[in-house]
């Protein structure tokens, strides 16, 4: 996965991301594909969860998954989950839950919650940082204010029990900040690295390119896509625009 | 091209085509947590059920053509349900019966994420 927070020079945040999943779970050498990611595409939908008539948050879900991945609560913030993979991992998480141990919760209805009941940028990241979970991630958070040090845009690392850390937005770039399924703070794996093109496609945009069709078109750009990738999700935050598009890769084109 | 991967940074992918586009669907949170997600999924059980087969066969493939994992999901995921917080189980609940897939199988489903960190 690849998520982007970043500003326009008028202050406008967007988010963006790319989903990618399906490594290893069936390579078809035929078409050159993944088999878990031909069959999410099609389970690929827009929830708009409304309460009294109202929107209260829209999400990017699988049909059938009721946990959120990608999600935008309008004029508040936007929040995005990539993997993060882990010697302590989600199995760990699992077999306390079965063995009866259920202190942690869920990583899908985590978000859920936050999506339903934050009501702003800064409670959804205690509430994203605080709650023991049964899996570790990666949540990428935009709020809605973008001056000096209410820059509302984060990182936040997530172990299992505790927070790693939480990297904000004007500590990592000022206009934009950028997480694929990587420790900030340490070089991705050299066969996966998302994270270097994508900061050059970044730099290539500049502040002045950054708009919904801008950051399409960063992650539309190989290696951020790549055969993995289910689909992409743009979202400003003020507006409540969401719009998503399947994304595939044609060859020639890398595996993840 | 052998890894690292350099970037092709484009500028002409946007807008991509309109079959690119997904379904939009209006979830009402005032209804009980069984009913919510019926009118989104009652026409997705077969594709849901292709793509639960092939993390089963993946799970079978790993553990060396053991099917032990996929019978217990299959056999204990009613009751693991239980163990799930409201409204998730009742709307886990609902897709079962919407779908007509085991109730295990949506839970699987709506677990993928902590399982597949491994």
């Amino acid at each position: 996965c690849t998520s982007i927070v970043a500003q326009d020079p008028k202050g406008t945040l967007y988010h963006a991301r790319n989903l990618d999943f399906g490594l290893f779970l069936g390579w078809d050498i035929k078409n050159n594909t993944w088999a878990v990611t031909e069959l999410l595409r099609p389970l690929v939908i827009i929830v708009d969860f409304q309460k009294g008539g109202q929107t209260v948050f829209k999400s990017v879900n699988f049909a059938g998954y009721i946990g959120i991945l990608t999600a935008i609560k309008p004029k508040l913030f936007t929040l995005t989950m990539n993997e993060r993979f882990n010697k302590d991992g989600g199995y760990i998480g699992l077999m306390e839950w079965i063995l009866g141990e259920r202190t942690g919760q869920w990583m899908g209805f985590l978000t859920r919650q936050v999506m339903e009941s934050a009501s702003g940028f800064l409670e959804a990241k205690v509430m994203l940082s605080n709650e023991e979970m049964l899996a570790p991630a990666y949540f990428i958070l935009g709020g809605n204010k973008t001056s000096g040090l209410y820059q509302q845009g984060c990182v936040i690392t997530r172990a299992r029990e505790f927070v790693v850390d939480v990297w904000d937005m004007e500590s990592a770039n000022g206009w934009y900040i950028l997480e694929t399924n990587y420790d900030h703070w340490s070089a991705p794996l050299f066969l996966d690295d998302r994270r270097t093109p994508a900061h050059h496609c970044m730099g290539n945009m500049t502040q002045q390119g950054v708009s919904i069709k801008g950051l399409h078109n960063v992650l539309s750009s190989r290696p951020v896509l790549n055969k993995l990738t289910t689909y992409t999700a743009l979202m400003q935050v003020d507006s409540g625009h969401l719009e998503v598009w399947l994304q595939y890769c044609p060859d020639p084109c890398i595996p993840w | 091209q052998i890894p690292p991967f350099t970037e092709e940074c484009v500028d002409n992918a946007y807008p991509p085509p309109e079959s690119r586009k997904v379904p939009s669907y209006v979830v009402n949170l005032d209804l009980p947590a069984a009913q919510r997600w019926t009118h989104v999924v009652k026409n997705k059980g077969p594709e849901i059920k292709k793509l639960l087969d092939e993390f089963k066969s993946f799970i079978s493939d790993i553990f060396n053509g053991s099917q032990a994992i996929v019978n217990f999901i299959d056999k204990e995921g009613p009751a693991f349900d239980e163990t799930l917080p409201q409204p998730f189980a009742d709307e886990m609940r609902g897709i079962a019966n919407a779908t007509g897939l085991k109730l295990g199988e949506i839970v699987f489903f709506n677990i993928f994420y902590e399982f597949f960190t491994v």
